[in-house]
This record gives structure tokens, sequence and C-alpha cells, in this order.
């Protein structure tokens, strides 16, 4: 049974893709079966793990305006176990097509529940923003992660995610957990950084990982080569990272 | 003349908030006088020189959709000669109000047409998007400078600025330039931080200014004390990066 986990925060550039990219191969590796769908109109976590968005042409967008069954879209990775629903610029359509429609936060919902049983794990990466299509993901998942970056402005937006959250689990999705929050970028040399972290723990207490996913340039690399991290060098420290992160997710849902 | 600048691209966390502050607050030592406009619901720019986004009760929202003049609501800052039009949450919901209106891409351009002359330079700080806030932004703007952060996935969604950019250019702004691309959070030490950059230069040539800013701590710490990267290190590289991309932007539009 699938569990569906959806990657979002509204300020940009915290890691959410990577955090969808690096934790899918993780999970990979670890031999459960995992989605990654791109509900970005960037498409980055399509070109991460080494596809053309420009060479897509149906992706998440027809599943949800068009309900094709993505069992007829979904890609396989070079990576084990990784399969990915790709995303595309129509997305940007997909808010303003939406707005009218009497389900339309359940879009996904309804398109992932056609593929759900195929799946140990389906992660979401959502783009920097709480729209439509970002409410979408948040109806459709089983819980959601919240990666926060290591510095100021990044503290900010947590409450505004937060009260998000809450209204979908008040109005349109009541089992949607919290998996964790996630500290990303972290470089142990700063000071800021270190303040960021105790700040976060002080106040979200054990809702927040364990596992902190350290700066690590291989991190940045890696999607240029179109790899996950693990296929391009899986001994960095990112790499561990998100390895411990996967095994973390694992314990806490008594699936290792 | 006040001449309106807009810091856009929909890839998140690529340096527009820390351009805006920064760059007014250099403008503004340089003995122009500047306004930074915030149409990010985030109000990262509000928060960065100094405010607290939960004590502003009036901000660019009531602008753009009650059309307050902003001259009822500009703050001043701790800044020499810098104001600030602030943000606001409520910018969330400006993007559906606003869908239905007859002249919705031109209600931020009406509002700030009323101060344009109080200011030498207004600098819009837009969200890491290309909805309708954004776009109301680009067509406000005389011109737009885009910040392309030294990453594998900032390269990527050039292509769909630029053609955003020349469809607001065709249908609603003749008038928008592109004022430049600016390289940021660059480490020379990084192959890919290199790539980047010659990647960037060789593919848009003169559009990409000669000031590159570096990564470096201060730009990050500076928000956390309310204060621009002058108040805060008026010697560090990021305050002397920013001081070179005025100076630079005054020389290009003969107004040194
Ligand atoms: N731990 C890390 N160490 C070093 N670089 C990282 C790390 N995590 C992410 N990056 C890099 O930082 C940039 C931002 O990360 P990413 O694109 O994953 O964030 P995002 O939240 O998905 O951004 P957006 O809001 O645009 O969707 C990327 O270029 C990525 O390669
Ligand atoms: N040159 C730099 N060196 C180091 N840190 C930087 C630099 N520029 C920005 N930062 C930090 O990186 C993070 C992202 O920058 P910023 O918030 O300005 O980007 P943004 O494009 O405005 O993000 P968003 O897409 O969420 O609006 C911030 O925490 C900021 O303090
Ligand atoms: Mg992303
Ligand atoms: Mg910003």
């Amino acid at each position: 049974m699938g569990k569906i986990i959806a990657i979002a925060n509204q300020k940009g550039g915290v890691g959410k893709t990577t955090t969808a990219i690096n934790l899918g191969a993780s999970l990979g590796a670890l031999e459960k079966k995992v989605l990654i769908v791109d509900a970005d109109p960037q498409a980055n976590a399509t070109s991460g793990v080494g596809l053309d968005p420009k060479n897509v042409k149906t992706s998440i967008y027809e599943c949800i305006i068009h309900n094709i069954n993505p069992a007829d879209i979904v890609l396989h990775t070079d990576s084990p176990n990784l399969d990915i629903l790709p995303g595309h610029i129509d997305l940007v359509g997909a808010e303003i097509e939406m707005i009218n429609l009497p389900n339309r936060e359940k879009m996904m919902r309804m398109a992932l529940s056609n593929i759900k049983e195929d799946y140990d794990f389906i992660i979401i990466d959502c783009s920097p923003s709480l729209g439509l299509v970002t409410v979408n993901a948040l109806c459709a998942a089983d819980s959601v992660i919240i990666p926060v970056q290591c510095e100021y402005f990044a503290l900010e937006g947590l409450g505004k995610l937060l009260n998000t959250v809450k209204i979908v689990q008040n109005l349109l999705n009541k089992d949607l957990e919290i998996e964790g929050m996630l500290l990303t970028m972290y470089d142990q040399r700063l000071r800021l950084a270190n303040q960021v972290v105790e700040e976060v723990k002080m106040h979200f207490q054990q809702l927040v990982f364990n596992t902190i996913i350290f700066r690590n340039t291989k991190l940045g690399e890696a999607p240029s080569h179109g790899e996950t991290v693990i296929m391009f060098d899986a001994t960095c420290k990112g790499a561990v990272n998100y390895l411990n992160l996967a095994r973390e997710i694992l314990q806490k849902n008594n699936l290792t």
C-alpha cells in the first residue's frame, strides 16, 4: 500500500527538488519501489533524473486536466526502483484551468489513486508556491516533508506553511500528517546556520528529522549530469545524508 | 523621472530579495532616492529592511486591489534614501481577485504611476512565479534584472523567463527592456559555478552584468539583523559587489 509524501515549502530554493530526487533514489536503493511526481512547471525533478523536459509529451498535466491514467505516462529512470511522472511547463496553466472545477483540490488525488498500489512510496515535488497545484499535492498526500534551509528568510515562511497544512487537514484531507521538517544546506561553520538549527529544534521538537542535510557541492553537481547523488558519488556527504533520511523514515513508519 | 526595475525569476532562492534590498541600499548610498516595492506575499524584502510584516497594516495589496495611493502607505527605512512599499500575505489572494478585472495586468503600473516622480529608482521584488502579480510587475517596469544563481537548475528556467518577457513586451509593455542578467552566489572554487558563468556569458553576451555577486555569508546574516548589507558590514564582499552593481547600472543609464 503506497505512501504518498509531498515535499512542500513556498520559500524558494530550500531543497525541495533535491530532496524529492535523492530521498526517492535512497528509498529505491533500499529496495522500495518509488515514484517521483514532478508537480512543478519548472520540471527540475524531471531533468534532475536525466530526462529532457523538452522531450516529454505527456506529463502530470494530462493526468489532472485530461484524466489520463498516470500508469500510461510514468517513465523509468536509470536509478534502481525509481520511476517518474514528469512535470511540464503546461502546469502553469493548470491553476487557472482548475479554478472553476467542482473537485478542483482533489484532481491530483484522484489521478494518483490509479497507481498508488503499484509503489511503496510516491514523492511529490512541489513548486515554490501555496497555489492550487500545491494544495492538490497536499490533498493527495498521506504526509508532507517541509525542507527548511538553514538561512534567516527560510524561518519566516514556516508559520504560513503550517497554517496552510492545518487548513488542508481541516477542510480537504483530514489524514494529512507532517512526516517531518528537514533541515537542509547546513554548514556547521556558520553561526547563522547553527542559530537556525537551534531555533527550529526548539520550536518544532520531535517534528524535526534527526537527519540533517549538509551543504555538499556534489548535491548541486549531480543533476547537471542527470544523475541522482547516489549514482554520481555514493560515498559523498550528500548521499550519506539522504540514505540516512530514507532509513529514518522507514523506521518511523515501521517499514525497515 | 523615476526608473522602475523589476527583479524577477520563477526559480526559487536565486537572490531576488537580496538583490532588491542591497541594490536599493547601494543606490541610496550613492545619493539616489529609492523605493523598494515588495510584491512577494512572503514579504522577505519588508523584514529584510527591518520592518515586522505582522505590524504592516496596509501594503502593496491595498494599492493594487483597493486603489489606495502608495504615497499614503510607503514607509521609511533606516537605510539612507531608501523607502519601502511593504508586502503582505494578502497578495496570495490578489492573483485570483484580479483575474476578471479588465486591466488586470496593469493594476500595479497604475498604482505606481502616482509616485514614480518621487523617486530616482523603484525596485520591485517578485515572488518565485510567473503569475499575474509578477506579470503586473513586468508591466509596471521600465526594465527587468534577472538574477541567475550559479547552479545547474538555475540555467533551466531562463528560456521560459525570457519567453515571458517577450510576451509582455509584445502585448502589454513594449518599452520593457532587460536591464541585465546578474550572476549570484558565485563561489570561484566550484567547477559547476565556473561552468554556469561561462555558459551564461556565452549565451547572453552583453546582457550579463560585469559585476558578479559572490557567495558571502554576510549577505545571509544581514537580514537576520533587519539591516541591509551596507549597514551590517560595508567592507564585506557582498556590500562591495552590490555597490559595484549600483555604479554599473548608473553608468549604463548615464546617471553617474
Ligand atoms: N544540501 C545541499 N548542498 C548544496 N547544494 C544544494 C543542496 N540542496 C540543494 N542544493 C542546490 O541548491 C539549489 C536549490 O535547491 P533545489 O532546486 O532543490 O530547491 P527547491 O526548493 O526545489 O527550489 P524551487 O523553490 O525553485 O523549487 C539547487 O541548485 C540545488 O542543486
Ligand atoms: N550572494 C549570496 N551569498 C550568500 N547567501 C546569499 C546570497 N544571496 C542570497 N543569499 C541567501 O540565500 C537565500 C536565498 O536568497 P533570496 O531569498 O534573496 O532569494 P529569492 O530569489 O528572493 O528567493 P524566493 O524565490 O524565495 O523569493 C537567502 O537566505 C539569502 O540570505
Ligand atoms: Mg524545486
Ligand atoms: Mg525573495
